[in-house]
C-alpha cells in the first residue's frame, strides 16, 4: 500500500479550487447543458477545467484528456464508503495524475462525561474538556468489478482536521495507477475518523470525486474524435432518461448494413450514391439486428479506381465501414 | 457562397453538434467554427496558396500535358487548431479532451 504524501505538486487546475469552501457557480451554457448535474462540486471543477483549457494550445495538466469520476455511497459495516468506477479509462490514456477531491467539515469532538462515583450521592458529574479534534484517515481500496470482497487496500493518509468546512485535494496518483496495473479499476474510499460513525451521511453536492489527468496516445490518430464521440443514445435504458433529449428514443437503434466493396477512403454517407449491390457479397439488411456495441469503428474508403475492381477484394481485412442508421440517412437525404 | 475566390482558401463553416446528432452528450461547445478549404490550384499557382514543391512540379507536368490524367494538386487544410470538448462519458462522468485537427487556420495546394 502507499501512503502518498499529504500534498504533492498537484496540478495547478486542481489547486485553482482546493480550499474553496463554495465554487462560484459556473455561468454560460455549459451549466445548463448539464442541467441539474451542474449544481455538484465535479460538474463545477470539470467547468472550470474546461474554461481554462478551451483555449488554444492549452494542455490540461501537461496532456490531453481530464476525467472525472463521480462517487457512489453505499454503507459497508455502518460506515460510509464512496466507490468510484475508473471502467470509462481508454487504454490508450497514460495516466498522468490523480486526485481526490473531498469536503471535510471541523469535527468538535462531544465533550465526555465522567461516570459519577457511587458513594457520592447526587454528586454533580463533572465534565472532561474536549480532547483535540480527531484525526481523520483517508482508506483506498481497489477491487475487480464483480468481487464481494472490501478490496486490496492500496493507500492510506492522515487527515489534519480542517479550521473550517472546505475542499481538499489529495494525490492519489501511486494509487489509481497500481490499481489499474492490477485491473482493479473500481476504487473504494473511507473517510475514517476511527469514532463510531455519526449517522451515515446522505448523498448530497459534497460528494467526492476524482480526477484522472492523462495523455490520451491516440488522440492524434485520423479520426479519434469518432472514437469517442461518435456514439448512440448514451443513456440507452429501458426507460428514458428524465434530462434525455425528446429524440433520444429508447427503441434500440437497427443496424444498418452496407455493400462494404473494401476500405472506405472519406467519410461520404455510405449508400446515397450507390444502391447497395446485390451481389454475393452483399450483406442482407437486418432489420432487428442491434448495435454490437454503441462504438462504430470507421472505414477508409478506396479510390475511385479500386472502387471499378468492385467485389473483388470486397472485405479486405483491415477496412472500416461508416454505418449510420436509417434515421440520421432520411436526415441526411432531406439536407 | 457564389462571391467565394475562386482560388484555393478557406471557406467559412459553423458546425453545429446538433446537426451530427452529438449534442446529446457533449455539453460544451455546442457548436465551432471548423472552417474548410475549397478552390482551384490550378498553374500558375500564386503564392498565396502556399504551394509545396510536389504540387508545384505536379501542376507544371499537368499544364505543359507531359503525361496524360493527372489532376491538379488538391487544396486542404495547412494550419489547424485544436478544440476542447467537454462531454459525458457512457458512465455520465464529464470528461474534457482536446483534440487536434478540429478547425481550419491557413489552406494550401497538396
Amino acid at each position: 500500500s502507499h501512503t502518498v504524501p499529504a500534498r504533492s505538486a498537484l496540478p495547478a487546475a486542481a489547486d485553482g479550487l482546493v480550499g474553496h469552501k463554495d465554487a462560484q457557480w459556473p455561468l454560460g451554457d455549459a451549466a445548463a447543458a448539464l442541467g441539474p448535474g451542474a449544481r455538484d462540486m465535479v460538474a463545477v471543477h470539470m467547468l472550470r477545467l474546461y474554461e481554462k483549457y478551451s483555449r488554444r494550445g492549452a494542455r490540461p495538466g501537461g496532456g490531453n484528456t481530464v476525467r472525472s469520476f463521480r462517487a457512489r455511497l453505499e454503507v459497508v459495516n455502518q460506515k460510509a464508503v464512496y466507490f468510484f468506477n475508473l471502467t470509462s479509462m481508454q487504454d490508450s490514456e497514460m495516466i498522468l495524475t490523480a486526485t481526490f477531491h473531498f469536503y471535510s467539515e471541523p469535527r468538535w469532538p462531544q465533550a465526555r462525561e465522567v461516570p459519577c462515583k457511587q458513594r457520592a450521592k447526587n454528586a454533580s458529574c463533572r465534565l472532561l474538556p474536549p480532547g483535540p479534534p480527531a484525526r481523520q484517515h483517508l482508506l483506498f481500496r481497489s477491487l475487480s468489478q464483480n468481487t464481494a470482497t472490501q478490496g486490496l487496500l492500496r493507500g492510506a493518509m492522515a487527515l489534519a482536521p480542517p479550521p473550517r468546512g472546505l475542499w481538499q485535494a489529495k494525490d492519489i496518483s501511486p494509487i489509481v495507477k497500481a490499481a489499474r496495473r492490477d485491473g482493479e479499476l473500481l476504487l473504494s474510499a473511507q473517510l475514517d475518523a476511527g469514532e463510531k460513525d455519526p449517522g451515515v451521511p446522505r448523498p448530497s453536492p459534497h460528494a467526492p470525486y476524482i480526477l484522472v489527468y492523462a495523455n490520451d496516445l491516440a488522440i492524434s490518430e485520423p479520426n479519434s474524435v469518432a472514437v469517442t464521440l461518435q456514439r448512440y443514445d448514451p443513456f440507452q435504458t429501458g426507460d428514458p432518461e428524465p434530462g434525455a433529449a425528446p429524440n433520444s428514443s429508447a427503441d434500440p437503434r437497427v443496424r444498418r448494413a452496407t455493400q462494404v466493396t473494401g476500405p472506405l477512403q472519406d467519410n461520404e454517407l455510405p449508400g446515397l450514391d450507390e444502391r447497395p449491390a446485390h451481389g454475393p457479397h452483399a450483406q442482407p439488411y437486418h432489420k432487428h439486428e442491434l448495435w454490437p456495441s454503441p462504438f462504430r469503428a470507421l472505414k477508409s474508403r478506396p479510390g475511385r479506381k479500386d472502387r471499378r475492381r468492385k467485389g473483388q477484394d470486397a472485405f479486405a481485412a483491415s477496412s472500416q465501414v461508416l454505418d449510420f442508421d436509417e434515421k440520421t440517412m432520411q436526415k441526411a437525404r432531406r439536407k | 457562397q457564389w462571391d467565394e475566390p475562386r482560388v484555393c482558401s478557406r471557406r467559412y463553416l459553423k458546425v453545429d453538434f446538433a446537426d451530427i446528432g452529438w449534442n446529446e452528450w457533449i455539453i460544451s461547445p455546442k457548436s465551432f467554427d471548423a472552417y474548410y478549404c475549397a478552390g482551384a490550384c490550378e498553374f500558375p499557382m500564386p503564392k498565396i496558396v502556399r504551394p509545396s514543391n510536389h504540387a508545384t512540379i505536379q501542376s507544371i507536368v499537368r499544364a505543359v500535358g507531359i503525361v496524360p490524367g493527372i489532376p491538379e494538386p488538391c487544396c486542404v487544410p495547412d494550419k489547424m487548431n485544436s478544440l476542447g470538448v467537454l462531454f459525458l462519458d457512457e458512465n455520465r462522468n464529464v470528461v474534457l479532451k482536446v483534440y487536434p485537427n478540429m478547425s481550419v487556420e491557413t489552406c494550401a495546394c497538396r
